[in-house]
């Protein structure tokens, strides 16, 4: 009755690199209807996050930059066997709508959202 | 035990209009902290939906639009006593984050989000 996060996050996550330029990185939401991308190092490490919010404000502020330079670097991640509700707690404390999950070598094995925490509401949990 | 969408949404909705070029559609959602924004006419009836992804979208394409050329037209909305679990059900079957409520004169009354359905789990329901 209590659900960890590895039952309920994606493992096949969309990644973008530190030098896709924002228009790359917004193509790539675009393709995989998703809004949150992990960005990754060239050895698939986690450097930050990307949403399709920090998309709005390059526009809002009609800025061009590279996906490094307007990452959120101090990613917050949630554990495999983490509860959900932890998990959910994370999200509402800090307004954020998806946590990454790393290995040991700080590698992006999988991703969980608001939207997926939710749906355990929709099959009555 | 089977809370409604009334006891889960936001009344205080942010919204834009159909006039709001694209960077001021960026600004809303960026000063609000916000991902979506329902766009109301003149008279403040409900007449599309915008989301951070619809700006990603521009951005993939290199486009300049208004909002009312860009929004989704054929908004999904929630009902005031529809029970939460069935709002949940909706998001998740149409890959969406988030449902308006409107009144008898389709003027927007409140909006419900996956993570804000995600917080009943972290609150145990
Ligand atoms: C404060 S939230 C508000 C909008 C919306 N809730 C979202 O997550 O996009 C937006 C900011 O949170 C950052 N963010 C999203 N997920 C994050 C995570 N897991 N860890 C750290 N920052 C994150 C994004 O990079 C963005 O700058
Ligand atoms: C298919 S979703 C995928 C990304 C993400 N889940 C989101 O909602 O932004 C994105 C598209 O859904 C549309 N959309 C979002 N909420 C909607 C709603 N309540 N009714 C109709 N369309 C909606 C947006 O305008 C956007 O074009």
């Amino acid at each position: 009755e209590h659900p960890l996060v590895m039952d309920v996050m994606v493992q096949d996550v969309i990644t973008v690199k530190e030098d896709y330029n924002v228009q790359q990185v917004a193509k790539t939401m675009v393709d995989g209807q998703i809004t949150h991308v992990p960005v990754v190092s060239n050895e698939g490490k986690l450097v930050g996050m990307l949403t399709a919010w920090d998309i709005a404000k390059m526009v809002a502020q009609g800025r061009e930059a590279l996906a490094g330079e307007i990452m959120t670097r101090k990613v917050l991640t949630a554990d495999l066997d983490e509860p959900v509700e932890l998990a959910a707690r994370k999200i509402e404390k800090y307004n954020i709508s998806a946590l990454p999950i790393v290995n040991s070598e700080n590698r992006v094995i999988g991703i969980i959202t608001g939207d997926m925490i939710s749906r355990l509401i929709g099959r009555g949990r």
